[in-house]
């Protein structure tokens, strides 16, 4: 082997290059007619497919969900404690992070990049304003508008269905209807009306922000009562701002009449409702409405966990098996579909004004989504037969909370979060 | 990564950013 090694010639020769490409045009060319069988609509409607410039053909013939899972490895391993402090420095330092506002600060406790991906930030780091919707996440605005004719603009001269993005007006969906809630009836409404998220319990008024005193007026005094003596609740009530009403104790909101309640998810727009019987089927706005969209891009850096940017209700959520290209603006801009090509999760519910959705879109290297509040949703994980690219499953959470039929979320609340892989 | 939000809201719904504009969770997108 050592005469082999030290002996034996080398001689280099020049690799086509083109030949490379080529090959993954046409492995990218038997991918897209196999995927035309799976996502060719019959009715006609819309084909997804992948457009763009001959380069993105080549991105697309990568098997980005396998990378995306080998990175999501790679980044789960275990670092050595004395290399942990010198790594995460070298990755705030390159794209940005702001290490004094993480918790905990101490970087030797992030045992891997993937954890450190996934930090907290300390309390008060995000004060949540006084409007009615806020930013869901730290990064920034690619576009924003209004929804015309079901089209969402990506770029200048690129538009992408809304139907597609959301999974609505689907062929085997009974025909369209309105977004409008069957009243409720008072026996209906006697169910427990708690709702708990991340491990605090919340009464309607306060889900609903009709007891904090920006909304009110009424300033509601924080006192520390054996009902509401949780360290975490209330830490986490004054990191959103949140004011618990913690001097009535939790048996006596069980006394009241619900009705009030009821009454006052009215007062700020949102219906109790029974099980809704349509499949969300359209969106459809009331007279006097438009329907807005607004996309924001988390950069590598950017702290990658989502809040909630309004208080709604999150009836269903919508998991779309689908590609990872990355969504970079650059990739943006040359990748028509985007949104709709990539794995996402189409959370659908609806706030005072009416119609609400919140979708976070994968991506490469950020291919796995956590809700919080959804522990059976799995993103990223290998090629399901049953579920090929295009198709969606779908979950409702009307167990959350029976008045409201969802899961209710106050402004600003930690909602869940992008992981690497 | 990216955040898609589609809302219905009043017709006189402001949006209080620009494009490009970069923000922080909890930071004001809009007011009716």
């Amino acid at each position: 082997l050592v005469e082999a090694w030290q002996n034996t010639p080398t001689k280099w020769y020049p690799l086509p290059v083109a030949a490379g490409a080529l090959l993954l045009i046409v492995i990218q060319y038997r991918k897209r007619s196999t995927a035309r069988e799976v996502v060719v609509d019959e009715d006609g409607h819309e084909v997804i497919k992948l457009k763009g410039p001959w380069h993105v053909h080549v991105i697309g013939a990568l098997p980005l969900r396998n990378l995306s899972r080998v990175w999501g490895y790679l980044n789960s391993l275990e670092l050595p404690v004395w290399l942990r402090p010198i790594g995460f420095r070298v990755y705030a330092s390159i794209f940005g992070c702001n290490l004094e506002e993480i918790d905990p600060q101490d970087l030797t406790q992030y045992a891997s990049l993937g954890e450190f991906f996934y930090r907290k930030l300390k309390d008060g780091a995000r004060p949540i304003a006084d409007a009615v919707l806020v930013s869901p996440a730290d990064g920034r605005v690619l576009h924003f508008g209004v929804i015309k004719d079901g089209r969402i603009e990506q770029v200048k001269g690129s538009t992408y269905s809304l139907d597609a993005l959301l999974g609505v007006a689907r062929p085997g969906f009974p025909a369209p209807t309105s977004v409008e809630f069957p009243e409720h009836t008072m026996e209906e409404v006697n169910h427990k009306h708690f709702a708990e998220i991340n491990g605090i319990e919340y009464s309607l008024q306060e889900l609903l922000g009709t007891s904090t005193p920006s909304s009110s007026g009424a300033s509601t005094p924080v006192v520390d009562t054996p009902a509401y003596s949780d360290e975490t609740a209330q830490t986490a009530a004054k990191k959103h701002g949140e004011r618990i009403d913690a001097s009535v104790p939790r048996d006596q909101y069980e006394s009241e009449t619900v009705a009030e309640d009821v009454s006052m998810a009215t007062e700020v727009g949102i219906r109790p409702m029974a099980a809704r019987r349509d499949s969300f089927t359209s969106v459809r706005t009331k007279p006097g409405n438009n329907t807005f969209f607004i996309v924001i891009y988390l950069a590598p850096g950017d702290y990658h966990r989502f809040h909630s940017p309004t208080a709604w209700v999150v009836e269903r959520r919508r998991h779309f098996v689908g590609d990872l290209f990355s969504v970079s603006p650059w990739m943006a801009k040359r990748l028509e579909n985007l949104f709709v090509l990539n794995e996402r999760v189409a959370l659908l519910g609806r706030w005072k004004h009416g119609f609400f959705s919140m979708v976070p879109v994968g991506a490469t290297n950020v291919g796995s989504i956590k809700i919080n509040f959804d522990k059976a949703l799995r993103t990223n994980v290998g090629k399901r037969r049953d579920h090929p690219v295009g198709t969606f499953t779908e979950a409702v959470y009307s167990g959350a909370s029976p008045i409201l039929n969802g899961q209710p979320l106050p402004k600003g609340v930690e909602m869940g979060g992008f992981c690497l892989g | 990564s990216t955040i898609v939000l589609v809302f219905e809201a009043p017709h006189d719904f402001d949006f209080a950013v620009s494009a490009g504009q970069k923000v922080k969770v909890g930071q004001m997108l809009g007011d009716v």
